[in-house]
């Protein structure tokens, strides 16, 4: 649907069919940590394996705040500049539902944004951008 | 600034691209598109000229939804917006689902679940060239927008990571709208590249 002019836009009060956008349910998990179980946890694993901070993902997820997971968050916590928790705190799951793009951020098991950058990758940056 | 497995990037001969669109698009949108380019145009030698040939387009445009075929089916409204694949694959799938804005201030829309169809066809096209996420939220390749917001131009980070592919257009001044790679390495003690 094309909105080529802003007054046109139906005011509704969420989504046009009055649904929550699809990770909002993720808010449920607040306060999870590594030992937990919750329903629905299952779905966050999905999300994580989708934009590649699980890999080989199983033919079904558990429910369980396992190790991968913890594992996951805090690489994602590290790539999104938030505070390494390891936990699902509220800053975390803010950003975790918001609207995004649909490629990954790690590719082929091959870490990009901050958690990818090697501490030589950074001094040889540094040296260069320094003598320029 | 990232870039995906291998750096792929568009080859020499082959920097002068046309992009198609899968769908009958108004003249209006398909504007969007076109200022889209220019952000990158304007920042490396590549060239991108609109055609009508879907087929034989270098990049293929389309809005589609749920399952699309390409092993990646969009979610409905909000959620994942949009994917692009890496060169020289040349295509960019957005989500038909989509409130899309194409005309005036996404920020005052009364529809929550508005999208801006232009920030997110800039940061799709980073995708096409060959540029992978980042974490400098300034970035254009920064990964989540929020929905009623608007970016669409590239921050420092993206021209770095664009022109070391590419290398510079040579009309390009050197200025970008946000903050500039000697500011930010003041401002973070010079750590980041």
């Amino acid at each position: 649907r094309f909105f080529p002019n802003i007054t046109g836009l139906p005011p509704l009060p969420f989504s046009k069919n009055g649904t929550l956008a699809p990770w909002d349910a993720f808010t449920k998990f607040a306060g999870c940590r590594s030992g937990e179980k919750r329903d629905g946890l299952a779905k966050l694993k999905q999300y994580f394996n989708e934009f590649g901070y699980i890999q080989n993902a199983p033919s079904n997820f558990s429910d369980d705040f396992d190790d991968e997971l913890e594992k996951a968050l805090r690489v994602y916590q590290q790539n999104f500049n938030l505070n390494v928790t390891g936990e699902l705190d509220d800053q975390t799951l803010q950003k975790i539902v918001l609207p995004r793009c649909g490629n990954a951020d790690i590719v082929n098991g091959t870490t990009s944004m901050n958690s990818g950058k090697s501490a030589s990758f950074h001094t040889t940056k540094h040296f260069h951008t320094t003598e320029h | 600034f990232t870039f995906f497995p291998g750096t792929p990037r568009w080859p020499d001969h082959r920097q002068d691209l046309t992009y198609g669109f899968a769908d009958q698009l108004t003249d209006e949108v398909k504007a969007v598109f076109a200022r889209a380019f220019e952000k990158w145009s304007a920042v490396t030698p590549l060239t991108f000229t609109p055609t009508d040939s879907y087929i034989l387009a270098d990049i293929k445009i389309g809005f589609f939804t749920g399952d699309h075929g390409d092993g990646e089916p969009f979610d409905g409204v909000l959620g994942t917006l949009a994917h692009a694949f890496s060169p020289t694959n040349g295509r960019l799938h957005l989500d038909g689902a989509e409130d899309w804005v194409v005309a005036g201030d996404v920020r005052t829309s009364p529809l929550p679940s508005a999208v801006d169809l232009e920030s997110v066809a800039v940061h799709e096209i980073g995708h096409l060239l060959g540029l992978g996420h980042s974490s400098d939220e300034n970035a254009i390749m920064y990964p989540t927008i929020s929905s009623r917001t608007r970016k669409v131009e590239l921050g420092s980070d993206d021209v770095e990571g664009i022109q070391y592919l590419y290398g510079s257009n040579p009309n390009y001044n050197g200025s970008t709208s946000t903050t500039s790679t000697h500011e930010r390495e003041t401002s973070d003690g010079g750590v980041r590249d």
